[in-house]
């Protein structure tokens, strides 16, 4: 029997906002400990890990490891149903065929309970090293969005460059080039640690993607390091996170 | 000539 319940559809909205474009199917691992899900993209570029440990939320019991396949197309129809401020329960019960989600609103005198098939899905689970980035950078998630935008403007490459001295985006194509450079900052809005200076090439579309997890968290991390896939980290509150992987553009 | 990585070439099957 697995039962998770949150104060607030909001955050599940917005969870489900910033993987459905990335994936359209994906697997729920839930255990005594939390939520579980890694999956890849189509076109396996990039990788997403989500992470919401028990504590999360305002109930949660889960006897047993049940894995929960669900179309995020369809979840996204039923959270619509929702308000923000409605408390969710998820419910299913063990080697079930489907998932049951219960909306109760703030004041408690509406309640909703929708149905939703689960799917059985086949997805492989990817073993992703620890790695020690030798750059990482914290920066506003608005301030990520706003350069991953503009970036996109000029070019489907974006070159991320990293050193003492700051990080770097750069794109160039026909229009013409961008670049912009962050500097740490005194006050702590953008920090930059780095071991080693790191540039690497990416797809600016995947990191436009990534940016759809902007509205669950105020800062975001970014990692990297030599020849390995980009790190992209958003915080779920102090309970969990959404990280994103992106290989690199390599020299054929 | 750049071309786009793939990220099972980096992270391995469990």
């Amino acid at each position: 029997m697995f039962e998770a319940r949150l104060a607030s559809t909001l955050t599940l909205k917005r969870i489900v906002d910033a993987l459905r474009e990335i994936l359209n199917q994906s697997t729920l691992d839930c255990s005594d400990t939390g939520i579980q899900m890694q999956a890849m993209d189509n076109s396996h570029v990039s990788l997403v890990s989500l992470c919401l440990r028990k504590e999360y939320f305002e109930k949660y019991k889960c006897n047993r490891n049940i894995s929960l396949g669900l179309d995020l197309k369809s979840l996204t129809k039923v959270l619509k149903c929702a308000n923000g401020d409605d408390a969710v329960t998820i419910k299913a019960a063990d080697k079930a065929d489907k998932v049951e989600l219960s909306f109760e609103s703030a004041g408690k005198e509406r309640t909703a309970d929708y149905e939703l098939r689960l799917l059985n899905l086949d997805q492989e689970h990817l073993a992703i090293p620890e790695t020690e980035y030798n750059c990482v950078v914290h920066m506003p998630a608005t301030e990520f969005a706003r350069i991953c935008r503009d970036m996109a403007t000029f070019s489907e490459s974006v070159v991320i460059a990293c050193s003492k001295e700051g990080i770097k985006f750069s794109a160039s194509g026909e229009m013409g080039a961008a670049n912009i450079k962050l500097s740490e900052t005194t006050k702590g809005e953008v920090s930059i640690q780095v071991d080693e200076p790191v540039a690497l090439s990416f797809a600016g579309r995947y990191l436009s993607t990534f940016t759809r997890a902007t509205p669950l968290a105020e800062k975001v991390k970014i990692g990297l390091a030599p020849d390995v896939p980009l790190l992209v980290e958003y915080p779920i509150e102090d309970y969990g996170y959404i990280r994103y992987y992106l290989a690199p553009k390599v020299d054929d | 000539k750049v071309k786009q990585g793939s990220i099972t070439s980096f992270f391995t099957k469990k």
